[in-house]
């Protein structure tokens, strides 16, 4: 009962009662609209004869139209509260589903996804995608990702600094980068990120978007090189890939700092060592 | 040092951009996961004793990971009464880390911190599609989280862990349903 929320109006989101997909997001008391789904790009079948018939595999990303979306909108969030931590699970269908949650004092939202095992009755290739979307954010086709963790470098959609690109046939593809620890947005006032918990593959095709590759399952090789399908099975399904994201917003002069401390407690985190106990002592026993 | 030596040759194999971005061939990658595998839990070992060094008062033998948090999993945290988890900060500042600990039910646990204050804890139920991750083999059900805060630079804490006796269980939930 009630409203589907995490956090605060300092940080937090509510989601829309009619469509899943949708979220406000709660910045400073700020409230900005956010769309963030699931979707699939269809994988290109071809048999490599030609440059247009060269079929999406391991070494290239070729999709076969847009991206589909795969969430059942009817599928109702849960939303688990506690002193510690608030979430909202979601299930988008068999084989997709999310968590998101604020930690109490964090400066983060974290998007936990479970993506797989992808089906494969119609033997056609998926290739998953997270998309954040808010709309009427002005970055003018301009992003930036990093290079593993050292500068970010800017990206212009369909350009290149080093030469003149004619035309882009492959107007996703084309655009995508690899992000290895983040990839942010800037109206010139706020900046928006998304930071990863691996390498992934990812762009911002339109203004205020950004879209991260999450998993991938395909039945055709790309004639490159490896001579076998992106397939890969384990306990006789496709693999399942459970990662985080963590989205961060705020103004242009503190939010490079919250996410520089943010990437190295998350991807350099505490390790976690175990010690049993036999017999229950207490903790004076054991000091 | 020789323990070592096998996670580092081992980083120099994954170098190659067939490890990361999934261009090797399927043998290739089951021998990849294998070359890891094997030079993490050497380098567990180096790890186990440099704790128990560093960790006076402290017990210094059986320390065990739980590789299988990824799918929350940990045979430790689900099948024991009482233990104890180290957390090294492996950043040269303190920080502040949500635990997260996969159990089999939502039961009373109780957390205490180095100086013995008793931790605020929640237990969030696993989403089913957790439960259903196929090879998954453990009976939690549920997670107990708590925030262990600054964890000092290039420094450990322990957090004492312990489930509620069922006997003391038991005679509280009779007492609540009367």
């Amino acid at each position: 009962q009630g409203p589907v929320d995490v956090g605060d109006r300092r940080l937090g989101l509510i989601i829309d009662d009619s469509d899943p997909k949708r979220f406000v997001l709660y910045v400073d008391n700020e409230e900005i609209p956010l769309i963030q789904e699931f979707l699939y790009y269809k994988s290109m079948v071809g048999d490599n004869s030609k440059d247009y018939k060269r079929a999406s595999g391991a070494y290239i990303f070729r999709p076969d139209g847009a991206p589909i979306p795969l969430c059942d909108s009817k599928k109702k969030p849960r939303r688990v509260s506690g002193p510690v931590v608030q979430e909202i699970h979601k299930e988008c269908n068999e084989w997709a589903s999310q968590v998101i949650r604020k930690y109490n004092g964090e400066d983060n939202i974290e998007f936990e996804w479970l993506i797989g095992p992808i089906p494969d009755n119609d033997k056609i290739g998926k290739e998953v995608i997270s998309r954040f979307h808010i709309p009427f954010y002005k970055n003018n086709q301009t992003f930036y990702t990093d290079s593993n963790g050292r500068e970010m470098l800017k990206r212009i959609v369909n350009y290149r600094p080093s030469f003149n690109l004619k035309e882009n046939v492959e107007n996703v593809s084309g655009n995508y980068y690899p992000i290895t620890s983040r990839i942010s947005l800037t109206d010139q006032h706020t900046r928006f990120s998304i930071l990863n918990d691996r390498s992934q593959g990812g762009s911002s095709l339109q203004d205020g978007e950004i879209e991260l590759m999450v998993h991938r399952r395909i039945f055709y090789d790309d004639a490159f090189g490896v001579g076998e399908a992106l397939n890969e099975t384990a306990f006789g399904v496709g693999l399942v890939a459970r990662g985080h994201h963590y989205l961060t917003l705020g103004s242009v002069d503190k939010q490079i700092a919250v996410e520089r401390l943010l990437a190295q407690r998350k991807l350099i985190r505490p390790q976690y060592f175990f010690t049993k106990k036999q017999n229950v002592v207490s903790y004076e026993e054991l000091k | 040092e020789p323990k070592i030596t096998v996670l580092r040759e081992t980083m120099g194999v994954m170098q190659h951009h067939d490890a990361i971005s999934g261009t090797e061939k399927q043998h290739v990658a089951n021998d990849y996961a294998r070359l890891l595998s094997e030079a993490i839990e050497e380098c567990d070992d180096v790890s186990y004793t440099i704790l128990s060094y560093l960790a006076t008062g402290i017990e210094t033998s059986g320390y065990t990971t739980c590789h299988l948090l990824n799918i929350s999993q940990c045979e430790v945290s689900e099948n024991n009464e009482q233990f104890v988890l180290t957390l090294y900060n492996p950043l040269s500042r303190p920080i502040t880390e949500f635990v997260r600990l996969p159990i089999a039910a939502e039961t009373a646990y109780y957390v205490v911190d180095p100086w013995g204050q008793n931790l605020t804890v929640q237990f969030v139920p696993l989403p089913d599609a957790v439960l259903r991750i196929p090879g998954r083999e453990s009976s939690a059900t549920t997670e107990l989280v708590f925030q262990a805060e600054d964890l000092p630079p290039l420094g450990y804490k322990s957090y004492l862990i312990t489930k509620q006796p069922s006997s003391l269980r038991t005679k509280r939930s009779a007492e609540s349903e009367t």
